[in-house]
C-alpha cells in the first residue's frame, strides 16, 4: 500500500485525495478540547483509510500466494464491502459538514451546527467496533464513550428545534399523506374519520357475517 | 393542536430560511405556488384514501390523476426537474404511476444516449405522451449483472434490421415499471451480436403494444408481474420477444454504432451507456432523503401530540418526545435525513459537471461518479429503511396502521436496495474503483 500511494500520488481524484495524505497517527478528541467537526471528519478518513488498505493489502497477499484477483476478492468481499461503506460515509460526513459551514443564517446555521454533531459523533459511534477494531491506538473506548455522551448532549440541544427541524422539509400533507403526521396536529379526530372510510365499515352488518358466521352462530 | 402550537413557538432559527436552504429560494417559493394550485384543483385529488383501493382501482385512479397532471402542467409555469418532480409527488404520492419509468428513465435515456436522427424521431413524441416508454434491462435470471444479460439483439444486415429474441426463460424481462400493462415502447437492453461477435450489452427501442388498440405486437408476450412489498400502483411487467425484428436505426446509437454493412463502433468511454444509471441513482440519493424526511416528520410531529406516562409522578402526562429513548431513536435519523439530503444535492451538482466535461470528450470523473453514486445509493437506501422502521416503531401502535403512510412509504423505500443494482453488488463496485486507485 504504501508503494501504492508513492504511484497514485498524481492520479488522486477528487473522492480519494484522503487515501493519500498523511494523517495523525492518534485521534485529538477529548473532552477537554472544543469539539470541531473537522477531527470528527478526520476519524472518518482514518476508517475508510485502514479499512480500505488492510483489504488491499490482504488481496495483494493472497495474489501472492497464488490466488487469482477474482478468487482473491471474492474471499475478501466482504470486507470490500465494509471499506466502500467507510468511504461513501466519509463523502456524506464531508459534505454535511461542508455544507453547515457555508451557512449566511447565523440561527440557522446555529441549529444545523448542533444537527450536523449529532449526525457526526452518532455515525461514529455506529462505528465504533471498526474504529477500535483496528488496533493501531488511533481510537480509545474512552473516546467512543465521549462521543457517546456527545449525542446525548446534542439530542437534548436539538429538542427545542426538533419540530421546526421538520417543519423546514417543508412536506405538505397531501404529500406525506399521513394522518399521524398531520401539519396541524389534530391526529385522533381524524383518525377515527380516516377509519370510517374502511370499505368494510360500508354496512354494519357485513356480507362475512351474513353469509357464513350468523347461521354458525344460531345452528 | 396547541402541543404543536407550543413546539413551534420554540423555534430558535426562522424555518423558511432552513427550507431555502434545501429547496433554493425559487423552488421553495414554486413549491408553495404549486401546493395552491394542487389544492384548488380537485381533479388532482384521491376520490378516496388509495390505502383502501384494490390494485387495479389504484391503477386506474393513478391513471385518471396522471393525465389530469398532464393537463394543468402548464399551470405550474415551470419546466425544472425539481417543479414538475413535486408536483408530481403531491399528485401521486410514493405508490409508483403509470409515466413513472417514462420520466426518471424513458425520456433522460432518449435525450443521452440517442444520436441527433434518433433524438428528433423519438424525443418529441415521448415528451407530448404520444408514446409511453419505460426502460427494460432487468430479467428473471439476472438483474444487477448487467453483463450476464441473456436477451440477444442480432444485426441482419441484409434487412438492415435487428432480431432481438428472448432464448431462455431466464431471459424473460421481469420487474420494470410500467412494462406490464401501460407502455407501448420500452428501450430494452440486449446483449449485441453482429457477424456472430458479442459486443455486449447495448440498448434498443422496441415496440411492445400498436399504438391504436394497445394490443400486443406479434412476437411479444407482456403482462404484470402481480403485487409486491411495495409500489403496487406501479403495473411493474414481465416481457418475453420471439424473434422480433427492429430497424437498424433503434439501436440507441450515440455513443456505440452499427453501420448499415455491420461495423461496430466502439464508445469513447467503455463505462459511457452508464451514464442513465448515474443519473438514475444520484434522484434516487435525494428521494430517498426525503422518504426518510417524511418518516421523520411524522415521527416527530406524533411524539409532541402522543402523550404518555409521567417523568416526575404527579406532574401529569409528558409528550412522548421528552423521554431521552424516543430521542435517541427519531433525532439522529433526522440528522441523517439532512446529511442525506445534501450529499444528494452534492452528487447531482457533480453529475451536472460530468454531462459538462462528456460534452467536451472529457471522462474522467466518470468512474469516480460511478463508483460514488454506487456506494451513496448502496448506503442511503439501507439507512433510509432502517431510519423510517425506527420513525415507524417510534409512533408505537399508530405506525403499525396505513393512517400512518409508514408502512406504504416503507414499502416503497426498501425497494431501492435492490432496484438500480442490489446494494452488495454496487458496494463491490465501489471497492473495484478504490482498489484500483
Amino acid at each position: 500500500a504504501k508503494m501504492a500511494i508513492a504511484m497514485n500520488m498524481q492520479s488522486a481524484s477528487v473522492t480519494t485525495k484522503y487515501l493519500f495524505r498523511d494523517r495523525p497517527t492518534k485521534s485529538s478528541i477529548n473532552q477537554y478540547s472544543a469539539l470541531d467537526h473537522s477531527v470528527l471528519i478526520e476519524a472518518f478518513e482514518h476508517i475508510a483509510c485502514r479499512l480500505i488498505f488492510t483489504v488491499y493489502n490482504r488481496i495483494e497477499n493472497l495474489k501472492k500466494c497464488g490466488r487469482t484477483r477474482e478468487e482473491a476478492c471474492n474471499e475478501c468481499s466482504v470486507d470490500l464491502c465494509k471499506a466502500s461503506r467507510a468511504h461513501t460515509r466519509l463523502f456524506i460526513a464531508q459534505t454535511l459538514s461542508n455544507t453547515i459551514a457555508e451557512i449566511t443564517d447565523r440561527n440557522v446555521a446555529a441549529v444545523m451546527n448542533d444537527v450536523a454533531t449529532l449526525y457526526l459523533a452518532h455515525e461514529l459511534v455506529e462505528c465504533a467496533a471498526g474504529l477500535l477494531e483496528l488496533s493501531d491506538d488511533y481510537f480509545s473506548g474512552q473516546q467512543v464513550a465521549y462521543l457517546r455522551s456527545v449525542v446525548y448532549k446534542a439530542m437534548n440541544t436539538i429538542r427545542p428545534n426538533a419540530v421546526p427541524l421538520v417543519d423546514a422539509f417543508d412536506i405538505n400533507d397531501r404529500e406525506m399523506n399521513s394522518v399521524l403526521g398531520r401539519r396541524d396536529g389534530n391526529v385522533y379526530e381524524n383518525l377515527l374519520q380516516w377509519a370510517q372510510l374502511s370499505p368494510l365499515n360500508k354496512t354494519d352488518v357485513i356480507t362475512a357475517y351474513i353469509k357464513h358466521l350468523g347461521p354458525y352462530m344460531k345452528q | 393542536n396547541p402541543d404543536l402550537s407550543q413546539e413551534r413557538r420554540k423555534a430558535t432559527f426562522r424555518v423558511d430560511s432552513l427550507s431555502e436552504l434545501l429547496y433554493g429560494v425559487e423552488h421553495l417559493k414554486s413549491r408553495r405556488m404549486i401546493a395552491k394550485l394542487v389544492d384548488t384543483t380537485p381533479e388532482l385529488h384521491d376520490t378516496f384514501p388509495t390505502t383502501f383501493m384494490s390494485r387495479e382501482e389504484k391503477v386506474e385512479n393513478a391513471a385518471r390523476k396522471i393525465v389530469a397532471l398532464m393537463k394543468y402542467l402548464p399551470s405550474i409555469n415551470s419546466f425544472k426537474f425539481e417543479d414538475i418532480f413535486y408536483y408530481q409527488s403531491l399528485v401521486m404520492h410514493v405508490d409508483g404511476h403509470p409515466l413513472s419509468l417514462h420520466g426518471v428513465m424513458f425520456v433522460p435515456l432518449l435525450m443521452q444516449q440517442t444520436d441527433e436522427e434518433q433524438r428528433q424521431k423519438w424525443l418529441p413524441r415521448a415528451i407530448k405522451g404520444e408514446i409511453i416508454g419505460t426502460y427494460a434491462q432487468t430479467e428473471l435470471g439476472h438483474g444487477t449483472n448487467v453483463r450476464q444479460l441473456e436477451t440477444t439483439a442480432t444485426y441482419d444486415a441484409d434487412n438492415e434490421q435487428f432480431i432481438v429474441n428472448s432464448p431462455t426463460v431466464t431471459s424473460t424481462k421481469w420487474w420494470p415499471g410500467n412494462l406490464g400493462k401501460v407502455s407501448n415502447y420500452a428501450i430494452v437492453v440486449a446483449q449485441l451480436y453482429v457477424k456472430g461477435n458479442c459486443y455486449g450489452p447495448h440498448q434498443f427501442i422496441v415496440q411492445l403494444r400498436d399504438e391504436n388498440t394497445h394490443l400486443p405486437l406479434p412476437g411479444i408476450t407482456i403482462g404484470d408481474i402481480g403485487p409486491k412489498f411495495g409500489i403496487n400502483t406501479n403495473d411493474n411487467g414481465f416481457l418475453r420477444l420471439n424473434n422480433v425484428r427492429i430497424p437498424r436505426k433503434q439501436m440507441l446509437m450515440r455513443y456505440s454504432k452499427v453501420t448499415q454493412n455491420g461495423q461496430y463502433i466502439r464508445p469513447i468511454h467503455e463505462k459511457l451507456g452508464y451514464g442513465g444509471m448515474v443519473f438514475v441513482r444520484s434522484v434516487m440519493v435525494s428521494q430517498q432523503a426525503l422518504f426518510l424526511a417524511i418518516a421523520c416528520t411524522v415521527g416527530i410531529r406524533y411524539s409532541c401530540v402522543r402523550r404518555q406516562g409521567e417523568i416526575t409522578p404527579g406532574s401529569g402526562e409528558v409528550k412522548v418526545l421528552e423521554y431521552q429513548t424516543q430521542q435517541y431513536r427519531l433525532f439522529p435519523q433526522l440528522a441523517r435525513a439532512y446529511a442525506c439530503w445534501f450529499a444528494g444535492k452534492r452528487i447531482m451538482t457533480l453529475y451536472a459537471e460530468l454531462l459538462d466535461g462528456l460534452n467536451e470528450n472529457k471522462t474522467d470523473l466518470l468512474p469516480q461518479l460511478h463508483a460514488l453514486s454506487s456506494g451513496l445509493k448502496a448506503v442511503v437506501t439501507h439507512q433510509v429503511a432502517l431510519g423510517i422502521e425506527q420513525c415507524r416503531m417510534a409512533c408505537g401502535g399508530h405506525g403499525y396502521s396505513n393512517a400512518s403512510a409508514l408502512p406504504e412509504l416503507y414499502g416503497t423505500a426498501v425497494g431501492g436496495c435492490t432496484y438500480e443494482g442490489d446494494n452488495i453488488v454496487l458496494l463491490l463496485q465501489t471497492a473495484r474503483f478504490l482498489m484500483k486507485m
